[in-house]
Parts: structure tokens; C-alpha cells; sequence
């Protein structure tokens, strides 16, 4: 379902030109379950953001259920993600002027669900992630790790076939790290084919797959 | 060199008050080195926004160096915190409109520091987290784990007595996690006071005292 022919990635920042992937293969099919480690600034991030169509590759071609998705306009880009693809970012994850739970409702707004669908969603996908009574809270009311489980929540909003999720745990005790890696298997199990950025073996042991990045390959 | 007596915090949002902190009691030697443990949402970083005299409790009194600092006036608080204190934050370490340089320099700038040796000071520390050649990048065009290294140096601009780092391993890999604790370590072998909060064992081990929390209680 999600296909890398030789894609690589040149950030142009005016001095020097960061090559953060270079010539990178990969193949996942459908139902697959992968890790991405590596050390900081390898390109794993990097990566994410192609493979959720949030950026294009320099070279190279991305192939997603079939289509070649680099051609795609940027509208077309968007549609495709906001119904195939969850996100769990890095940083900066939710808007700060809107609640928890106007967050995680966000994906449904755009794709068109009732307000009564999107109540109850919003409601289930709060509790999954034990955060039920801090709906009304804004990102700057909420502590890191809370902050990275309304993500979650947000990603899952849609019930989108790929979840991508860059360091989900990085802010999480053990014990919310065990809960969410359970969500995960859970949707795994259901068919959702998932790519999760980790350091952590604890989560990494999880998946079928890991790949490991270095300098931009994957070694 | 840090005394707690009875510290609460409540949060009041409009609909359900948050006591983040319950009746916390604490005393650190200056020279100790302590961990912070919890659960998500357990009152880590509100703990360390009132050691770093970034908020005020609710109620109870912060002794800082033997002075009752939440009498303190907005302004002379900050100028304690500028000379005393280097924070590692959780979430938004770095200015986004400066670049990494840039964003190192600014506690020596507020110091009154010559322009040469900010210059220096900015190097070495840039240096010391493996970042000299990225200096001219802005958060934006950093990888996460990079952003928490910058905001490491920063935090160490001024020679601080007192550190504290709020999950400042975070988005690191372990080699990464492991090159920042010997620095951590080394600093506190020259007598500096430090506070770390962290959710990885690998980390708390490097500290002397480990204390936990748990719903804003010290267990
Ligand atoms: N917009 C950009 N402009 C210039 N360089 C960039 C940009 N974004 C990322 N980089 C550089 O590209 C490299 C790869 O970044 P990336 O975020 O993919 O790393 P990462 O593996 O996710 O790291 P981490 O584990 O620290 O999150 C980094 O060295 C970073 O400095
Ligand atoms: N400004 C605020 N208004 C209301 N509630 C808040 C506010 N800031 C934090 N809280 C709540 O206070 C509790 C403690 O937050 P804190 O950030 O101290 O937790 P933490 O232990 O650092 O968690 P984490 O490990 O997830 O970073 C959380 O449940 C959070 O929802
Ligand atoms: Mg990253
Ligand atoms: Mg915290």
C-alpha cells in the first residue's frame, strides 16, 4: 500500500544544503505494521512527512495505494490525507486556540460528519486515550504527555486505513506508554497499517518491522 | 538551596478547578542531583515552573538561595531566573523567528554579556550538544531531537547554579540521551544543583534522589 522508489530529500537552508534522505526504498503492505529508529536528525521525520503526504520528495517517487502522489495538487493531497491518513506529529500537534476536544473533531468537520456523529466520535476517542474530562482544556491547560494523547485521538478521528505516529510515547510514563501501544496493536489487529517513529525499543518491539535510518539511508 | 513548604497549585479553567499540586513538601541540598518521576498529568511541570520561578503556588512558600521568592516582583524574579536558573522546557524551548545561535545567545544578551564573549560561549555550548554546524538553522528547519539539544545549551548560556530539565531527553535517541547525561553528569561534579524530570529509568539512574508524584502528591 505505501511504496518508496528512490526518494531523497534536500533541504536548501542558503549556506549548505541538508541532504535529510537520500535514495530511499521501501515497501509496506497493507495491514503492515513498521518501526523507524535512527538517531536524531537521521531523517526519520523526514520521511513521516512524505510518506503523509505533508511534503514532496526532491527525487524520487511515492506510490500510495497505487497512485503516484507526488503528481498530486495540493487540494487532491490534502483529501487524500484527511481520509487515508492519521497523523501523530512530533511537535506541535494540536491548534492552541481550540479545546481537546474541538482538536480531535477538527478531522470530521472537514470530511463532513453530522454534529451527532462527530459528538459521539469526539466522546469515545477521549476516553480511549483517558482524557474524558479534560475536553475542554486548550493544549496550554494540558501537561506534555496529554498534550501527545488528544494528538492521538485527533489522528484516529477519521478511522484512517495508515496511521503514521513520529515518537507517540516521547512524553508518556511507562504505564500511558503501555495503554497507547495497546490502542495501536488493537488497530493493527483491525487491519490499519501503521509506521511509528521510535527511540524506544519498548515500543519498537511492538511492530513487525523496523527500519533503521542513519544520516538519511536506511541501513 | 531549594525549599518547597506546603505547596499547592490549583488551576481554576471556569468549569472544574485543577490541584495540579497537593501540600508538596521538599528541600535540595545545593549540589544535589534529583530525579522527578510520574505518571502523565501527575504535576511534574507545574513542580518545576515554581522551582524555576516561572509561576507562583496557590498557596505554601518557595525558599530559593534562603529568599522567599513568590514575594518577589515580576521583575526582580526574572532577573533571579536569568542569572540563577537554566530551564529545559517540555514544549516551545526555542524562539521560532531566531536561529539556534540566536536562540543560545539571548540569556547572555539579557546578562549584559560583550559581544565576544557571547560569541564564544555560543560555540562552545553548540559544540558540547553536537550542533556547530547548525547554528544558522531555525527551529523550523531542526529535527525535534536537535530543538531539545539547542534548548540545552541555551539553558546552560549563563553558567547557571541551578538546572532544571523538563523531559530533556525526550525526543532523543539513546546514544544522543546518553552523550547529554554525561554532560549533565559533568556539571553536577562541578557543583551545580540539578533537577531533572523524566519518565526513563536510564535517565532518573544518573540522579541521587529520585522522588515520584503522583496526582500532585509527593509519594
Ligand atoms: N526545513 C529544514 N531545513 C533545513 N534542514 C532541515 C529542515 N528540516 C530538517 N532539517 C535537517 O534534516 C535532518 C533530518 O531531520 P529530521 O527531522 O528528519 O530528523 P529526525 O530523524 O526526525 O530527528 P529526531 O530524532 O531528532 O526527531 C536534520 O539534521 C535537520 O537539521
Ligand atoms: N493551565 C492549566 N489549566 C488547567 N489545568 C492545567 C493547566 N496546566 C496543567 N493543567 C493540568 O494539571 C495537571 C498537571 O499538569 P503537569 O503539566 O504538571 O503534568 P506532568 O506531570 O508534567 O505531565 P506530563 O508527564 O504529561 O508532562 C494535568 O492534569 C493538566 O491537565
Ligand atoms: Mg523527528
Ligand atoms: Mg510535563
Amino acid at each position: 500500500v505505501i511504496e518508496l522508489a528512490g526518494v531523497s530529500k534536500v533541504y536548501d537552508t542558503g549556506r549548505v544544503a541538508v541532504r535529510a534522505l537520500d535514495d530511499v526504498d521501501l515497501r509496506l503492505e497493507a495491514g503492515g505494521y513498521m518501526a523507524i529508529m535512527g538517531p536524531s536528525g537521521s531523517g526519520k521525520s523526514t520521511l513521516m512527512h512524505i510518506l503523509g503526504c505533508l511534503d514532496t520528495p526532491t527525487s524520487g517517487s511515492y506510490f500510495l495505494r497505487g497512485h503516484e502522489v507526488s503528481q498530486y495538487a495540493r487540494k487532491k493531497l490534502a483529501q487524500v490525507r484527511n481520509r487515508e491518513v492519521g497523523f501523530v506529529f512530533q511537535r506541535f500537534n494540536l491548534l492552541p486556540r481550540l479545546t481537546a476536544a474541538e482538536n480531535v473533531e477538527l478531522p470530521l468537520l472537514y470530511a463532513g460528519a453530522s454534529a451527532e456523529r462527530r459528538r459521539e466520535v469526539v466522546a469515545d476517542l477521549l476516553a480511549k486515550v483517558g482524557l474524558s474530562d479534560r475536553g475542554h482544556h486548550r493544549p496550554n491547560e494540558l501537561s506534555g504527555g496529554e498534550v501527545q494523547r488528544v494528538a492521538i485521538a485527533r489522528a484516529l478521528a477519521n478511522d484512517p486505513a495508515i496511521i503514521l505516529a513520529d515518537e507517540p510515547t516521547g512524553n508518556l510514563d511507562s504505564k500511558s506508554e503501555e495503554d497507547l501501544m495497546q490502542l495501536l496493536d488493537s488497530l493493527n489487529e483491525k487491519g490499519k497499517t501503521l509506521v511509528v517513529v521510535t527511540h524506544e525499543d519498548s515500543v519498537a518491539r511492538h511492530a513487525k518491522r523496523v527500519i533503521t535510518l542513519h544520516d538519511g539511508r536506511v541501513v
